[in-house]
């Protein structure tokens, strides 16, 4: 039963970028096959890969704007078991003209449904701020993971996403949409306040088991162009997006 | 002479809001007159300096979407030295309405230099992505400083407001805006990656010689409701701020 998982939070630089590529790089590791969709005007997950988001022709934007688009054309497959559809720099127009010509949103859902078959997961990258692509992404998925630093904001990004969930669901077409959890990244032990903000977040709302730690290794990965789990195998953050790779795939199992 | 500098990036999560507010207060502290300005609609500036953002009568939205008015009812005074003019959730539909039905972007620059003689320095704190009020805040200003984290996506994020900035200069009614510099924040010397990207950006565009370090104490300081000069004023966090304060405040000498 494939997946369909988007990755939210309005908070920038929260980690959901590099949660979408060091999960989907670790799902397709262990032996599924993992389709994802990058629906951010920056395109920084498409650019994480190795394209330019300058130069790419077919991108999630056809997808978006045109009918009976299927992804066939769009889709880059850069490692095994691991298909990408890139993003690229007109999604920023993509973005007002969904608003301003009243397209339909369903698009995006569409192309995926007709797909199903050939992924078992399918994840779901969008931008910060709350803004029509990223109701396109909801609209999309059955599941939202909500990638949070555990500080003073946490709690605000979870309810605006929590809002935008209940809006979706009721008003706007998609009432399988569930809430996962939130995924606690950055996490700093050495950070005073981070284990009490996770606790109170996991009174409040799911929060899934793994938690995504504060790792330099994550951060020079992209440098030489490859996920951490490839940099730096034995590294803290790379046995995290490992352990959430099994957590997230015990959910079909 | 003030000195009006707006704080960008489209990235999310670099640290512009922190940084308004500890360069805020380290300004202060250090005996200027100092005016932060929150044009984010998550206004986590305001929620930062204890407001509640959902109750914020008088705003920057006023400022930005009515003719004539004056910085006087908005004003909050939280600290000796520091006022504020808070940002409120209304400001999303700002967002909406100044594009919509066309009003001038010019009214926030107005409202400041009708007050510019109260204040030595003026702090604009704007929201992630590149929209019209992160334009309303480049009419407004004199100076533009980048904070950015020192990652593999350091220079797209500059490159993007450098664009901007021409733009605004050329187009758009602001031939005075200068680029002050890219602030280089979360500095952590354990990343491999970090100075090398410093001193890739260093021979690229300007930068400020004082560089933020990745600090908890920074991360905690928020759940006390304090900015991190009292709540850790030895901590290497305070400390990078209040040389920050002396560079800025070198710069009207
Ligand atoms: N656990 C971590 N430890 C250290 N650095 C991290 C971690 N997770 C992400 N990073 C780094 O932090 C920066 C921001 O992460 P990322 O781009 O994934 O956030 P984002 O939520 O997608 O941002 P945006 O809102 O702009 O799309 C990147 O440079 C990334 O490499
Ligand atoms: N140097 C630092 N070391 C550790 N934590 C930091 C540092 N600077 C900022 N933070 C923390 O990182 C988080 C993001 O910072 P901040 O809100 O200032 O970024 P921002 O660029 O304003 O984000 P947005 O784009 O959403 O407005 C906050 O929790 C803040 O306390
Ligand atoms: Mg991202
Ligand atoms: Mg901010």
């Amino acid at each position: 039963m494939t997946r369909i998982l988007v990755l939210a939070n309005q908070k920038g630089g929260v980690g959901k970028t590099t949660t979408v590529f060091n999960l989907g790089v670790a799902l397709a590791g262990q032996g599924r096959r993992v389709l994802l969709v990058d629906i951010d005007p920056q395109a920084s997950l498409t650019a994480l890969m190795g394209f330019d988001p300058y130069k790419i022709e077919r991108s999630s934007y056809s997808l978006l704007m045109f009918d009976g688009m299927g992804l066939a054309r769009a889709l880059k497959t850069p490692r095994a078991n691991l298909a990408l559809v890139p993003g690229s720099i007109d999604l920023a127009t993509a973005a007002v003209k969904l608003v301003q010509e009243r397209h339909p949103l369903t698009r995006l859902r569409d192309a995926l449904r007709q797909s199903r078959m050939l992924f078992d997961t399918v994840l779901l990258d969008t931008p910060p701020g709350l803004n029509v692509l990223t109701v396109a992404g909801f609209l999309a998925a059955d599941s939202v993971v909500i990638p949070a630093q555990c500080d003073h904001l946490a709690m605000l990004g979870v309810r605006a996403i929590q809002d935008m969930v209940a809006r979706v669901c009721d008003g706007l077409g998609n009432a399988d949409l569930s809430l996962c959890g939130v995924l606690a990244t950055f996490f700093d032990p050495q950070a005073i306040y981070a284990q009490k903000t996770l606790d109170e977040l996991r009174a409040l709302v799911p929060v899934l088991e793994t938690v995504i730690p504060y790792d330099v290794h994550i951060a020079d990965a992209p440098h030489q162009g490859k996920p951490v789990l490839d940099y730096a195998p034995d590294s803290p953050g790379a046995a995290a997006y490992r352990k959430l790779a099994e957590e997230v795939g015990g959910w079909d199992a």
